[in-house]
Order: C-alpha cells, then sequence, then structure tokens
C-alpha cells in the first residue's frame, strides 16, 4: 500500500 | 532496494560512526552542535515509534536501532561525559533549537497524510530532520577552526541526502503509487541548506586547503 511505500526508508 | 537508497543509508551510517568515532577515541566534541545531536535524537526517536510494531526488513530494523542508539548515545556524551563535555564549545552554539520544534509540530499537525498520532510524529520528525542541521551549520560558521572529522561529518550527512534524493527520482519511475510530496519536499529543502557547505568543501578539498566558512 501506499503507505508501506513510505515507511520502508529510513 | 536500489543502489542510490544504500548508498544513501550507507553515508548516513558512516556520518554517525566518524562521529561517533571522533568523540570516542579522540573524547572530543569541539566543533560539534549538541542542539543538532538532540534534534536528531527527537527526529528518531518521533519516527521510529513503530519499530518494534511494524516490521519491514531485519536491514530496516537494524539500522533504525543503530540510528536510535548512537544519536543517544552522542547526546550522552556530550552532556554526561566527564571529559567529552569539557570540549564542547558552548558559547559558540547558541542557537535557540526548541524554537525549530514548535513550527514543525504545528506544520505536522495541519500538512500531514492521515490525522493519527503516529502520521504526525512521523511528519514532524520529516520536517524537524529538514532543519535540524541548521545549528551545526551555524556553528561551524563561527567555528575558524573546523577539523576534519568535523568536516567529514557534515559532508557525509550532505551526500546522504542527495542520495535519498536520487532515490526517489529513481523509485518514482521504477514504482507504481510513488509520489509522496511531504517526504520530498521536506527532503529537498534539507539538501539544499547543504548547497552552500559544499560548495566551500569542494573549493578547500580542490585547492588543498583548511576548510573556512565565511562569516
Amino acid at each position: 500500500t501506499k503507505d508501506q511505500v513510505a515507511k520502508d526508508e529510513l | 532496494m536500489n543502489i542510490f537508497r544504500l548508498a544513501g543509508d550507507m553515508t548516513h551510517l558512516f556520518s554517525v560512526l566518524v562521529l561517533l568515532l571522533k568523540i570516542h577515541t579522540i573524547k572530543s566534541c569541539a566543533g560539534i552542535s549538541l542542539k543538532t545531536q538532540e534534534l536528531y535524537a527527537i527526529v528518531f526517536a518521533t519516527r521510529y515509534l513503530d519499530i518494534f510494531t511494524n516490521y519491514i526488513s531485519l536491514y530496516n530494523t537494524i539500522m533504525k536501532l543503530i540510528f536510535l542508539g548512537s544519536s543517544f548515545s552522542i547526546v550522552w556524551y556530550m552532556r554526561r561525559h566527564k571529559i567529552v563535555r569539557r570540549s564542547y564549545d558552548k558559547d559558540q552554539d547558541t542557537f535557540r533549537h526548541y524554537f525549530l520544534m514548535l513550527p514543525c509540530l504545528i506544520l505536522a499537525l495541519i500538512i500531514n497524510e492521515k490525522f493519527t498520532f503516529r502520521e504526525v510524529m512521523w511528519t514532524f520528525s520529516l520536517y524537524l530532520e529538514a532543519v535540524a542541521i541548521l545549528p551545526q551549520l551555524v556553528l561551524l560558521q563561527r567555528t575558524r577552526n573546523i577539523d576534519n572529522l568535523t568536516g567529514q561529518y557534515v559532508f557525509l550527512l550532505g551526500a546522504y541526502r542527495a542520495f535519498y534524493i536520487l532515490n526517489w527520482i529513481y523509485r518514482y519511475f521504477t514504482e507504481e503509487h510513488f509520489v509522496h510530496w511531504i517526504t520530498w519536499i521536506s527532503g529537498l529543502v534539507q539538501t539544499l541548506l547543504y548547497a552552500d557547505f559544499f560548495y566551500y568543501y569542494f573549493q578547500s578539498w580542490k585547492n588543498n586547503v583548511k576548510l573556512e566558512l565565511p562569516a
């Protein structure tokens, strides 16, 4: 999902 | 994970290692802004609230633990270590960093992707990270003698931001649904803050003279 994409960075 | 993201994470990791190396082995934090380090500790604490509840990969979890642990231990060293704290340029490091936090919090409350505690905190950490380097840049400008490690620390931090932008460009063209205005704009602002420093860093490197920022 969109959220997951943003949160996979540090 | 693409090569730019990895390069960004590694330069970020090296920047922290360089700083810890300086503090731990030379027992000196001269030229390092405690204000910036405290802001980074707050940035990581508010961004990684989901560290134990939202598993992404072992790599992510380990890196998050490293950034949390290193940022808090640097603050501890500079505040509490009986030798290190003596080298802290307290009189020069006068940036009112708490005043940066309130606007970032207000902005995060207004501009966010979802109005939940976690999401607002995450957005706040992005805004705060964008400006967290300011006290350090001000201190660099005041310090006549920038030692090599301090210069390299700030250079590596700037390189980390530059690689992240390349990473976003790469992801934009290779992944679907990859549009994150909040991340991108705050990341771009953060990177632009380093432009001036980069200019003088490369000048000093090219001319093989000691790094010194104009007042």
